[in-house]
Formats: structure tokens, C-alpha cells, sequence
């Protein structure tokens, strides 16, 4: 726990007498190997550091009866502010349908979440529809088809020899005939590395408008986080991301690099396998996670 | 290259604690190999060729030697387990298919009885490698399954036994414990079969990967890792961190979504990909 090891540090350092303002560097240390171990960006965490000194410094936090305590205040507000505002809610747009499309690399969830944005939708009073747009992965349809159905909500699925872009304007098309007000787009898990890939999903963009492109980002994502959202950001401009998977212990410090570095906010967490474990974002508890 | 191609000073080991750090070894394996490097410079090694050569050798002296699958004597059972979405499934297709290649009769097992589409997602890279899958219905028993799968296991003369399992976060202790009781099974039907239990582990993971390793190694003994989408950007040093921590190998590497995709673990090669 980061405030016990920074309580050990500065009793420590008050061991050989008064503290000083170098003694923060030893304490911002420890920051930093808090950070990394919560896979904070290496640069990320450097700028973070740099600022969290800064403030240090300007509080003469040396001087203070619980510097330990002090710092981590300071660390965990740092945190928060740079996680942005508290989710308030997909703002429908002014002409329906809403349309949103889940990107994102192999196996983060994308799937299983846009079931669960359909039925957080479908409860909020709106008509969502799903797209299955993963034509690739075996059993993908089937898997979205199935989803669907559990949340009560309609699924387009492939028909003839139709392409991922085709899909998605027939089911823009659909969503408007129904009359449904949302349309929520599974892509297949691709690497933004994948120049065909990401060709296609430039594509499927082009034909269907999305509102929010939103990038789907496993909690245990490491240090590539950041390129990999950058290189998907290039393709397709993102809106924001859900990071799924936060009922594990991963601490989530590839999110917290990437809204700092893209400055896309955090819409949604996911917090389990069943279509409920949807929840709104907020910056305060992902911030203590990521502090330990 | 850049890396090395500069004096040996302060700002080298800085730059080459970032790099280690970006191929996430994380902090506590990222200090000790570069404390390695330390004595090796002390020792002599000045020229960036040398020091490169150096580095590469401390890595695969943490990842250890090449370790193959144990299969013999036939029949041999494969578990294949890891977190949600790590490649499990996709791997067990790949797996198949190259068993089938070098001539052993294959089966696989479908005990993911929980996701949905799980089993027909199994079933279709059974199609793909030309091999049958025992299988019940959806939101059966996954030990039921296993069972079933050993049985016609021995009664079909199978060589290679590979079961699929669901999903499932290290932290949740039912599921874990569903995962002893899938060991147990295989352990009481085909005793003295060998048993290869092998984590799958996201090539893209995080720090989070140590405590994944960690948990599923305290519910049952694991042979090795899968190491998969190395295809991707992210190094995979979370495999480093995880031999140094665990000594457990990495056996495989899954290197795309084809069903040819899958390749021996090559420790020297991975090295040098970390420090390129
Ligand atoms: N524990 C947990 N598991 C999740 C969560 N979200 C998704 N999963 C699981 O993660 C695995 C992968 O989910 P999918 O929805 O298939 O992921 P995907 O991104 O669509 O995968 P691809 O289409 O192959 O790229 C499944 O086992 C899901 O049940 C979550 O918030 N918590
Ligand atoms: N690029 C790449 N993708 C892979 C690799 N291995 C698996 N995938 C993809 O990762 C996604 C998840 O694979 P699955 O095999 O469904 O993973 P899983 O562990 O069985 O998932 P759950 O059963 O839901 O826990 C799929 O889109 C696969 O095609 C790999 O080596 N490279
Ligand atoms: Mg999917
Ligand atoms: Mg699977």
C-alpha cells in the first residue's frame, strides 16, 4: 500500500534528523514505482512525477507532521484530475439514430460490452439495435446473436456475401426502419498494426457516422496501451474508451496513460461477465485503484 | 541499436531502463538485469556489440532453456486455461492442427460450458483442424465434460487430449476452485497420463500478468505459458518477469489469428526482439 511504504520512507529519513527537500525525491520514488507497477506509461508516469514535485515543493510538504499522508493526497487528487469528469451519460444526437461503434484489440471485451451498452440503453427507455460487424472470428455472430438476445434487443447479422461495411449500413438502414434510436456496432478484435484491418474500419466508419467511436481496453493492458490507442485514434478518431474487466486486481494505469496522452475520456467500466456489469466511470475510484 | 551504440554512461542504463520498462519486465526484473549488465560492464564488456550480446544472455538466462511439450507416452491431456479473452480457445485450434500434422489422433474437449458461443467457437476450430469434440450441452458441468472427454479418450485411442476452459479473473476463488476440480478429474481418470496445464497469457498484459501466474499456479501445478498475439506491438515482457518471479517457461508463442499461428518458444529470439 503506497501511503504505508511512503510512511516507512519518511519515518526512515526523519531518522537522521529533520526532513528536507531532497528527502521528496526519495518519496517520489516510491511514487514512481507505485505507478509502474500499475502500468502507468514510463513517460506518463515522468511528467506525472515531475508534477507531483512540483507540488510537493510548493507545499513544503517536508515540514509537515504526515508528509507520507500529505503526498499521497496530493497523488491520488493529481490522479483524479487528469482522469477527467465523472461519465454523465451518452448524449443522444440530435437526429437519430445514436450511432456507436465498439473498436478495439483481440479479446477486450468489445463483444460482451455491446451487449451490455444495449441493455444499460434498452433500460434507460431508448430502442438500441446491435450490429454484427465481427465477420471473422468463429462463432463471433453467434456469440453477439445470443447476447442480444439476453438483453432483448434486436441483432443484424450478416446476410449473403456481405462484407463488415455492408452490415453496417444495412443495419443503419434497419435501425431507421424499425424505428430504433441507438445503434450499437461489434467490430472484430484487430491489431492497429493491421494496415487492411484498419483500412476496414476506416471504412465501416465512413458508412455509418458513428457518434462515439469508443475503444474497448482490457484493465491489464501494459505499456503498449498508448501506441496502440494512438494508432487506432489515426484510423478512426476515438471519442472515448470502457475499460472492461475491472473485477480482477489490474490496476488500470493503461487507461489513466491514455486519457492523459489522447485526452479521450473514460466512458464506461466493466465490471464482470453478465450483461448487467456495466458502470458509469468515475475518476476517484479508478484513481485510488491505480494507487494500490 | 541507438541503445547501444553510445558510451557507457548514465543516461545508457537510464535509456535501457525505459526500454525494459516499455517491453513491461517491470520495475523489480527491469533493476536486476540492469544490475547484471553493471557487473558485466565492470568485468570488461565495453563495445555496444558485446553489451548487446550480454543483455541478450542475462534475458535468456532468466527465461531459460527451450521447453517442448510433454506428450509421451500417448495418451497425453492438454488444460488450457487463463484469464477472459487471453487466446485459449484460438490456441487449442492452432494446437490441433499442428498435432494432426505430425500424425497423433487428436480430441478436444469442450469445457467452457458457460460463455456464450463458446462451444460452437470450438467446435468450428475443430472442423478447421479436421478433429472431434466431445461436447454437452451449454451450462453443463465442465467436469462432466472433462469426464466424458477421458473416456472416449481412452476408448478412441487418442494421442493428444485438449481441453478447453472458460475464462476466468485469478481473483474470483469459486472459479478457481472449479479449475482444481477440472485437475482433480483428469488427474483420477488418466493417472499417469501426462498432464500439460498451460496458461495462456496475453502478450499484451500488464504487471497484472505476475499476480495471474501466481494464482493459477497456487490452484494447480502448470506445465508452461502460451504467450499469445506477439503479433502485436506490445514485447511481452511480462514473460520475463513472470520466469524470473516463477521460473515457469513460456512453450509456445501464438503469432496471429491463421490456425498455422503458433510457434515453438525460441528464448533467444525473443530477447533480441525485447532489445530491438
Ligand atoms: N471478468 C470479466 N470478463 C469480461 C468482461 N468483459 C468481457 N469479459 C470476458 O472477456 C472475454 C472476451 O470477451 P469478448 O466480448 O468476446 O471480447 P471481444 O473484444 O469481442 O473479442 P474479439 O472479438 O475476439 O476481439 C469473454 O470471456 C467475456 O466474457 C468484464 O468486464 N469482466
Ligand atoms: N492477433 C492475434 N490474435 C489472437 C491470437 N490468439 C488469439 N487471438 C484472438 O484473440 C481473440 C480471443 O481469442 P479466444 O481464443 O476466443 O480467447 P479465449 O481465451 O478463448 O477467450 P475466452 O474463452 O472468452 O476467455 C480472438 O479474436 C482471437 O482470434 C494471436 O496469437 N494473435
Ligand atoms: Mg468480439
Ligand atoms: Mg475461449
Amino acid at each position: 500500500q503506497l501511503q504505508t511504504r511512503l510512511g516507512t520512507v519518511f519515518t526512515r529519513l526523519r531518522g537522521r534528523g529533520t526532513l528536507s527537500a531532497e528527502d521528496v525525491d526519495v518519496a517520489l520514488r516510491e511514487i514512481r514505482l507505485a505507478l509502474l507497477e500499475a502500468d502507468v506509461n514510463v513517460k506518463v508516469a515522468r511528467d506525472f512525477i515531475a508534477r507531483v514535485r512540483e507540488a510537493a515543493v510548493g507545499q513544503e510538504i517536508w515540514k509537515s507532521l504526515n508528509p507520507g499522508h500529505q503526498v499521497v493526497q496530493i497523488v491520488h487528487s493529481e490522479l483524479t484530475r487528469l482522469l477527467g469528469e465523472a461519465h454523465r451519460g451518452l448524449v443522444a444526437a440530435p437526429k437519430p439514430p445514436t450511432v456507436i461503434l465498439l473498436v478495439g484489440l483481440h479479446g477486450t471485451g468489445k463483444t460482451t460490452t455491446a451487449g451490455k451498452l444495449a441493455l444499460h440503453l434498452k433500460k434507460q427507455g431508448r430502442h438500441p439495435l446491435l450490429a454484427a460487424a465481427d465477420l471473422s472470428r468463429p462463432a463471433a455472430v453467434r456469440q453477439l446473436e445470443i447476447v442480444g438476445q439476453r438483453a432483448g434487443v434486436p441483432v443484424v447479422s450478416p446476410e449473403g456475401g456481405e462484407d463488415a461495411v455492408a452490415l453496417a449500413r444495412r443495419a443503419l438502414a434497419r435501425c431507421r426502419e424499425l424505428p430504433g434510436d441507438t445503434l450499437v456496432v461489434d467490430s472484430a478484435g484487430r491489431l492497429h498494426i493491421d494496415e487492411e484491418l484498419v483500412a476496414e474500419l476506416a471504412r465501416v466508419r465512413e458508412a455509418i457516422s458513428p457518434h462515439y467511436t469508443l475503444l474497448v481496453l482490457d484493465a491489464m493492458a501494459g505499456q503498449d496501451a498508448v501506441r496502440m490507442a494512438e494508432g487506432f485514434h489515426r484510423a478512426v478518431p476515438l471519442d472515448g474508451l470502457i475499460l472492461t474487466k475491472l473485477d480482477g486486481d489490474a490496476r488500470g494505469g493503461a487507461a489513466l496513460s491514455i486519457v492523459a496522452t489522447l485526452g479521450r475520456p473514460i466512458l464506461f467500466i466493466g465490471t464482470g461477465e453478465r450483461l448487467e456489469a456495466l458502470e458509469p466511470f468515475h475518476p476517484d475510484r479508478i484513481a485510488s485503484r491505480i494507487l494500490g | 541499436d541507438e541503445l547501444f551504440g553510445r558510451p557507457l554512461d548514465e543516461t545508457f542504463y537510464e535509456d535501457l531502463e525505459e526500454t525494459l520498462l516499455a517491453a513491461d519486465l517491470g520495475a523489480g526484473t527491469t533493476e536486476a538485469v540492469i544490475a547484471r549488465l553493471r557487473e558485466r560492464a565492470r568485468a570488461g564488456i565495453r563495445t555496444p556489440d558485446a553489451l548487446r550480446r550480454a543483455l541478450a544472455e542475462i534475458l535468456v538466462a532468466i527465461l531459460g532453456e527451450p521447453a517442448p511439450l510433454h506428450l509421451s507416452p500417448a495418451p497425453a491431456v492438454i488444460v488450457v486455461l487463463g484469464v477472459n479473452g487471453s487466446g485459449k480457445t484460438t490456441t487449442i485450434g492452432k494446437l490441433a492442427h499442428r498435432f494432426r500434422r505430425e500424425g497423433r489422433k487428436v480430441l478436444l474437449a469442450a469445457a467452457d460450458t458457460f460463455r456464450a458461443a463458446a462451444i460452437e467457437q470450438l467446435e468450428i476450430w475443430g472442423q478447421r483442424a479436421g478433429v472431434e469434440v466431445v461436447r454437452h450441452a451449454e451450462g453443463s458441468d465442465p467436469a462432466a465434460v472433462v469426464y466424458d472427454a477421458i473416456q472416449a479418450m481412452h476408448a478412441r485411442h487418442v494421442d493428444v487430449l485438449i481441453v478447453d476452459t472458460a475464462g476466468r479473473l485469478h481473483t474470483k476463488a469459486n472459479l478457481m476452485e472449479e479449475l482444481r476440480k477440472l485437475d482433480r478429474v483428469v488427474r483420477r481418470e488418466a493417472p499417469g497420463a501426462p498432464v500439460e496445464s498451460l496458461l495462456v497469457l496475453d502478450a499484451t498484459t500488464g504487471q497484472n500478468g505476475i499476480a495471474q501466474a501466481r494464482r493459477f499456479q497456487a490452484a494447480l501445478p502448470l506445465s508452461g505459458i502460451v504467450l499469445a498475439k506477439l503479433d502485436g506491438t506490445a514485447r511481452g515482457g511480462i514473460a520475463v518477469a513472470i520466469a524470473d518471479a516463477l521460473r515457469l517457461p513460456v512453450k509456445l508463442v501464438g503469432l496471429g489469428e491463421h490456425i498455422d499461428d503458433l510457434q515453438p518458444f525460441d528464448p533467444r529470439a525473443f530477447a533480441e526482439a525485447l532489445l530491438t
